[in-house]
């Protein structure tokens, strides 16, 4: 099992130190060892934003807290990809230019997983290829209905 | 293999029967605060064998059975099912041959839990062997619920490390 | 401290059972005594949006929280004003329709309280008197900058 | 009372000393993801009195002080300055004749912190003295961290006690 935790880790760490650049357009990121026995050392995460230099993960703003954890959650994928993927408004505290980001990494993904996912916000939206609106028209009783971007939009204001 | 369709009847808000679609592989759901869009992840979560009422916002197993509103009474049971479209085989072992593989859960009032696969009735632990391997499971990160993004940066060393062993 | 704390308790209790029907246009909401003797009782929430009949307050949704949440802030506030008030990105969970409730509780309140909050939320910035950018132009450096509601949306997509 | 000036100097991401002018009573921050909005909140918990490094996402009190980018060095120290407008003379007792209070704390590498009332240096029990029944202070209600909105909400029963009684 030594071996086998040592290869999956090499694996993540990969894939997390390729990812974390292309979405944040620069800086680094890595997975590191804490403790010496690699038989029960546990695994902390090491997250740069271009032109920072924090030391700690938990220094980092909401947004970027969730697009680090984004970029793991996709290394995962890529180490064993499960079938779907089911968000939940994971882009709420993101800017716009981050909700952009996170839209294309998911697009790029979607090449090969199934998203499922909910949101609030009008450009995550836009990239869905179909829509589904829950509504509870009678109060405390929910139904799906389909729409289309304009009426998405609507119901968010309903 | 994809998921194809999730169908509830009187799981939390959904009280009538109700299924959902899913043709394209980017579906969004909108709509409303506290109209019942993370009320299906937790579906889906229970459906693949949640066992914690606290991981599903309730205070007992039974909180996911439809519960009444100003113009409904409450529901005796609640029932999920999932159904999978595995033509490409993904699913291995016995169930290869199956292109469409269905799992189902039904709860009632004395919190007694059925499971079904393929409409034959079975254990939790049969659905728990199915999806071994494919990364899915009720805490799997292929699921990730409303404000837990950030958790796995909040994770302590131990904790992220038993989430990467189980990923692998 | 009996008297005092049963006083405490049942003013905020009344304000809360005030302010929550009308951010969320109906229902109600309450405070409840959670133990038999008054000296070390506990206290819960109890919340009922509109057409709902939910038991416990861990069933509402995300947005449902953090508004039932805000009512209760609001609720001490009134108790004890205090002279300002910050908040930041609350408005994150809301839907568009509920911003604006938000948004008019929290105009409401600025009548006889100084609000300082931070928001990516567009209908949010309308609502301000005076904005503030704060911008990292150089890398890994905040500085404050003056905006207007054009250039606050822009900053916000940088 | 009035909330009327924040003055930040090697605190956090702000290197440079930075002053925000607060003339109206709905200022709005705005801001892309991770520039510094939060850390103003930060600032302002940390002058009255916050002593948890975690509190403020940090593992040590040092970790306020601005620790360098790729274009900068990390600084000595770093200082916050709140002042306030009295002249309606909220602020009672001793400091009611003041129309103006200013609260300052300053750490330094050896985490060091020392308070200033009005430029003269005092000790942290002064300044949480002066916002005693005000409803102020580093955990107060008054002021809502990033993500803690549902905190109230998720609270036991025992420790929702305690805010309310806090408050009074
Ligand atoms: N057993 C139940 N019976 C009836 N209603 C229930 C039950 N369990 C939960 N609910 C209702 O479901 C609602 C919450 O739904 P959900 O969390 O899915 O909302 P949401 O669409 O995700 O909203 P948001 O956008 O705020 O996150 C609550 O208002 C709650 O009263
Ligand atoms: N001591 C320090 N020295 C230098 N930079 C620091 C220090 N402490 C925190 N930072 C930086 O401040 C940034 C976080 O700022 P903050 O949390 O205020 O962002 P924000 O504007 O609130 O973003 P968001 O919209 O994502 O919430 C981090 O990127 C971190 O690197
Ligand atoms: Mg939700
Ligand atoms: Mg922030």
């Amino acid at each position: 099992t030594r071996d086998r935790f040592k290869e999956t880790f090499n694996t993540v760490n990969g894939y997390l130190s390729e990812l974390f650049p292309s979405i944040f357009n620069g800086g680094r990121a890595s997975l590191e060892l804490v403790g010496d026995n690699i038989l029960d050392a546990g695994v902390a995460i090491m997250a740069q934003p271009p032109g920072k230099k924090n030391s700690t993960i938990h220094m980092l703003s909401g947004g970027e807290k969730a697009l680090t954890a984004l970029a793991l959650v996709f290394s995962l994928f890529k180490l064993t990809p499960a079938p779907f993927c089911m968000l939940d408004e994971v882009d709420a505290p993101l800017d716009d230019t981050n909700v952009g980001r996170y839209c294309g990494l998911v697009k790029e993904m979607s090449k090969s997983l199934q998203f499922i996912y909910i949101t609030h916000n009008k450009i995550s939206m836009e990239m869905a290829d179909h829509m589904m609106g829950v509504t509870m028209k009678e109060p405390g009783a929910s139904r799906i209905v389909s729409v289309n971007i304009n009426e998405a939009v609507e119901m968010a204001e309903e | 293999m994809r998921l194809s369709r999730i169908k509830l009847a009187g799981f939390k808000s959904f009280v009538d029967p109700t299924t959902i679609e899913l043709n394209t592989d980017l579906s969004c759901v909108v709509g409303p605060n506290g109209c019942g869009k993370s009320n299906v992840i937790d579906a889906v979560r229970w459906v693949m064998g949640e066992s914690s009422a606290k991981q599903l916002r309730g205070e007992s197993m039974t909180d996911v059975i439809f519960n009444g509103s100003t113009t409904r009474k409450p529901v005796g049971q609640a029932s999920v099912e999932l159904v999978f479209d595995n033509s490409d085989g993904t699913l291995g072992g016995e169930y290869a041959a199956f292109t469409e593989i269905s799992i189902k859960r039904v709860v009632n009032r004395e919190s007694q839990s059925t499971y079904y696969l393929n409409g034959v009735r079975c254990r939790r632990r049969d659905i728990t062997h199915i999806f071994l391997g494919t990364g899915l499971g009720p805490r799997s990160y292929a699921i990730i619920e409303q404000g837990m993004i950030s958790r796995l940066i909040d994770a302590k060393p131990d904790e992220l490390r038993k989430y990467l062993e189980e990923t692998a």
